[in-house]
């Protein structure tokens, strides 16, 4: 009885919740509020690296700025959330 | 606080919205008084007003919506993304839109409004006792016409209220039957339903015929959400079947199995694994009421702030006794102006000091912004316009604006004219400074004054110069602009009391002009709320509206 529990992962037809690693996830998440691959007026395009954004994600939600998808990070992006942007776009 | 690039705000007070469409997880008074009272939590720290339409268009369109909505940003299912809104503006800018995945409630579970029965509509208890048998969810129990009920209070045996539950035999919503309940069996394309369906739909939500033939009557409504309901998944509006089989094992409740994200689901059949019918089980929801107030937030002009106590903070968190932070009220008063208050009696002073009283030695409050309501955009023309310390001046009825003279130049204001100068009338005519000395001149009227730093001189008439009105100030000053020392020149004649009145009049430009002032390199004519530009070759080479190319508006 003390075994521990076999998880099965299965794919629920119309979940729109994918299954994703957690380096996924963080691309995702800086992608879409704005942390990652900024457009500028002029249509320039500064590719930020992933630290950096993660640093102002970070300065952003008043975590520790280590700029590492760290614990505290990781479960910030998975928190319920307003879909606008941060940063500015 | 942040706002928007650019301070996007509403251009009047009186905002207006409109409720498109309501979610079947809350009953459509529930949903009204949340959006309400979300509106409330900003119109009283603003003076602002919200007035709701029911047709046409509003600056404000809220609606709800799953996944693909109709705009460029997508839904994301249960949780993560809740809602979104756009700043002000026209079109979908000012609209907010609801993710109809998530549960929606006042945020401790579900908000079950009773309809009928005998407790005047009221919410039902969670928990509550009925012979003896504790319930935690609506109840079919005690009826044969399978209407689900609650009682309004803890103890139904007691106290004897109790209402009915939102139910599809009850009653629907939206749609074109005025609210009338499903029949069941309908048909629909010549195929027999007995409960609420998706078919037919690419928006997910659950409709039912209010006739036994939906081919032949098109009478339909939306189908409102139990509270045993389940969310997202592919069975939404449909309860729990308990026990239900899922990879061969017998479930008897909500289970996370299968799942990476810990979320509890369950079968809406009685087996998965044939079926593959799901939902997430009911739980706390998000408070419609919070997350509006929130995108309202954005729908007025402010952006995410990074206060966690700040309702405009980006992450969502339910708190019982909701106010706003000071952060969110100093953010949407930076916009908007505080709420108005009544003017209150002041002693009596004298507008417009003695120059002989006047102690150069009096500090000046500090500069600060009043009313930011008083937008400079929606003026027409502005009682003087000049270049004084680097900066471009409009002056306007006591107050000022100011924008500096560099390429990217960002106006500020409207400043009180009284608090940066306490002499002067809040009318200015003309305004200017004389770039040798500092030395700023004011004229209202016949009257004009001159500041020093603080200390202030005037009001002196300028019919004792020899100039008759503001008109013959100008044709005087145009008739030394080219000069390399003309502003000095200028003071001089002034200070001296012998002006040089030549009546020069220069091609192209009015000589009723009010106002006249260098500006990156240029000599600016003002009259009226247009502005003629002349190069050094006094050539005109451009005629403008002050307010789109000036104030950028």
């Amino acid at each position: 009885w003390s075994l521990p529990l076999k998880s099965v992962m299965v794919t629920f037809p119309g979940d729109i919740i994918k299954n994703m690693t957690d380096t996924d996830l963080a691309q995702t998440y800086l992608k879409r509020f704005g942390y990652l691959d900024r457009v500028h007026r002029s249509g320039f395009q500064s590719m930020v690296s992933t630290s950096k954004a993660l640093k102002r994600m970070q300065r952003q939600m008043g975590l520790e700025e280590t700029g590492d998808l760290d614990k505290s990070t990781l479960e910030a992006m998975k928190r319920p959330r307003c879909g606008v942007p941060d940063v500015a776009n | 606080y942040q706002t928007f690039e650019g301070d996007l705000k509403w251009d009047h007070r009186d905002v207006t919205y409109r409720i498109i469409n309501y979610s079947p997880d809350m009953e459509s008074s529930l949903i009204d008084d949340s959006f309400a009272r979300a509106f409330k939590v900003w119109s009283d720290v603003t003076p602002l007003t919200f007035t709701r339409l029911f047709d046409g268009t509003a600056d404000i369109m809220i609606s709800f919506g799953k996944a693909n909505h109709g705009d460029p940003y997508p839904f994301d299912g249960k949780d993560g993304l809740l809602a979104h809104a756009y700043p002000p503006g026209e079109g979908l800018q000012g609209d907010a839109h609801f993710d109809d995945d998530e549960h929606w409630t006042l945020g401790k579970g579900p908000a079950v409004k009773t309809r009928y029965g005998n407790a005047d509509g009221a919410i039902c208890h969670f928990p509550f006792t009925f012979e003896g048998k504790t319930y935690t969810t609506c109840t079919t129990d005690g009826r044969t016409d399978n209407l689900p009920w609650c009682a309004t209070t803890a103890d139904y045996s007691k106290d004897k209220t109790f209402g009915f539950c939102p139910s599809e035999l009850l009653y629907t919503f939206g749609g074109n039957a005025d609210g009338a309940e499903c029949v069941f069996p309908f048909v629909f394309l010549d195929k027999e339903y007995d409960s609420c369906t998706t078919e037919g739909r690419s928006d997910g939500y659950r409709w039912c015929a209010t006739t036994d033939n939906f081919d032949r009557d098109i009478k339909y409504g939306f189908c409102p959400s139990r509270d045993t309901a389940v969310t997202g998944g592919n069975s939404e509006g449909e309860p729990c079947q308990f026990p239900f089989v899922f990879l061969g094992k017998a479930y008897d409740s909500c289970t996370s199995e299968g799942r990476g994200d810990g979320k509890l689901w369950c079968s809406t059949t009685d087996n998965y694994d044939e079926d593959k019918k799901w939902g997430f089980c009911p739980d706390q929801g998000y408070s419609l009421f919070l997350v509006a107030a929130h995108e309202f937030g954005h729908a007025l002009g402010l952006d995410h702030s990074n206060i966690r106590e700040a309702l405009m903070y980006p992450m969502y968190a339910y708190v019982e006794d909701f106010s706003l932070n000071k952060d969110d009220i100093e953010g949407i008063q930076y916009l908007y102006g505080p709420v108005p208050t009544p003017p209150q009696p002041t002693t009596p002073t004298t507008p417009y000091p003695d120059p002989d009283e006047t102690d150069p030695t009096d500090e000046p409050e500090p500069t600060k912004p009043v009313d930011p309501t008083k937008d400079a955009c929606k003026l027409d023309k502005f009682d003087s316009i000049t270049v004084t310390e680097g900066e471009l001046h409009f002056f306007k009825d006591g107050l000022y604006w100011k924008m500096s003279s560099r390429s990217d130049g960002v106006l500020k204001g409207p400043f009180s004219i009284s608090k940066r100068w306490p002499a002067l009338p809040p009318v200015i005519d003309s305004a200017f400074e004389d770039p040798l000395t500092k030395k700023l001149y004011f004229f209202s009227g016949n009257r004009f004054w001159v500041y020093t730093g603080q200390s202030v001189l005037g009001p002196r008439s300028i019919e004792k110069l020899g100039l008759p009105n503001i008109y013959a100030l100008w044709r005087l000053l145009v008739s030394d602009i080219f000069n390399d020392n003309f502003w000095y020149g200028f003071a001089q004649k002034i200070d001296n009391g012998y002006p040089r009145y030549t009546d020069i009049v220069f091609g192209g430009v009015p000589n009723d002009a009010h106002d006249v002032f260098q500006h990156k390199g240029h000599i600016y004519f003002c009259r009226d709320r247009f502005y003629w530009r002349m190069n050094s070759r006094r050539q005109v080479d451009r005629v403008g509206y002050v307010k789109y190319d000036l104030l950028k508006c």
